[in-house]
């Protein structure tokens, strides 16, 4: 059975969500 | 102790009473301290001007200045919250708080309405959650055909979209975060716990000073 991506997991991996990266030194 | 800089830096970026804004946020007042030192290196990156301008923002996240990305850009436009272009320190304090591991949930629920609200609605609409899962494809470099896109798109919305309208609003975002906890895991930032470790510098220009 295929499974179907729950759109908001999926844009949830965007880097652009991603703000850990503010703080590399 | 260096305080004719820090003052002078306290005023170019509207650096606001680290006690206020404690007072408003999830932070205490050293973490507040801590976060300007965050802030000022963020924000002289490419302009001294102690201010974030969204180049400053995308060379943070993507060491990149030039990048354009469609969540980075929301993100930028809810820090910014007076809408003029730049975060200010007051509104980096305030919106990463959000962030902050102590925040109530429902707090992190609703800044993650606002971001994918892309048009400000009230509402996410379809065609909103189909512009975002092309723009994170796009990003990704992955490669999936219209029929698929728009079967995930559906699904999400069957799921979601309770009352069956063709647009969720923020009760039915909220039911559907709670089924789904792992959505709002972005609106949590472990390290925020310890940003006074990270830029410990903050003691030499603590105002106790002053």
């Amino acid at each position: 059975r295929p499974v179907i991506m729950n759109a908001f997991e999926l844009i949830s991996t965007s880097q652009g969500l991603n703000l850990s990266n503010l703080f590399e030194k | 102790m260096g305080c004719y800089y820090s003052k002078r830096a306290r005023q170019e970026s509207g650096y606001e009473d680290p006690t206020t804004l404690a007072s408003e946020t999830s932070f205490t007042v050293n973490e507040v301290e801590a976060l300007f030192e965050l802030f000022k290196k963020l924000s002289s990156s490419i302009i001294d001007d102690g201010l974030i301008h969204k180049e400053e923002f995308q060379l943070a996240l993507f060491r990149n200045s030039n990048k354009k990305n469609l969540f980075a850009d929301r993100v930028f436009d809810l820090f910014d919250v007076k809408r003029n272009g730049v975060i200010e320190f007051g509104e980096f304090v305030r919106s990463l708080s959000v962030f902050h591991p102590n925040t109530p949930e429902i707090d992190k629920i609703s800044f993650a309405f606002r971001l994918y609200d892309l048009r400000q609605t009230g509402f996410i609409e379809r065609e909103e959650l189909k512009e975002m899962v092309l723009a994170l494809l796009n990003e990704s470099d992955l490669v999936l055909s219209d029929d698929v896109v728009e079967t995930i798109v559906d699904k999400t919305f069957v799921d979601a979209d309770s009352k069956g309208d063709g647009k969720i609003d923020p009760e039915e975002w909220k039911e559907f975060v709670a089924r789904n906890p792992s959505l709002i895991k972005i609106m949590t930032l472990p390290y925020l716990k310890d940003i006074t470790l990270a830029f410990p510098s903050f003691v030499l220009n603590s105002e106790v000073e002053d």
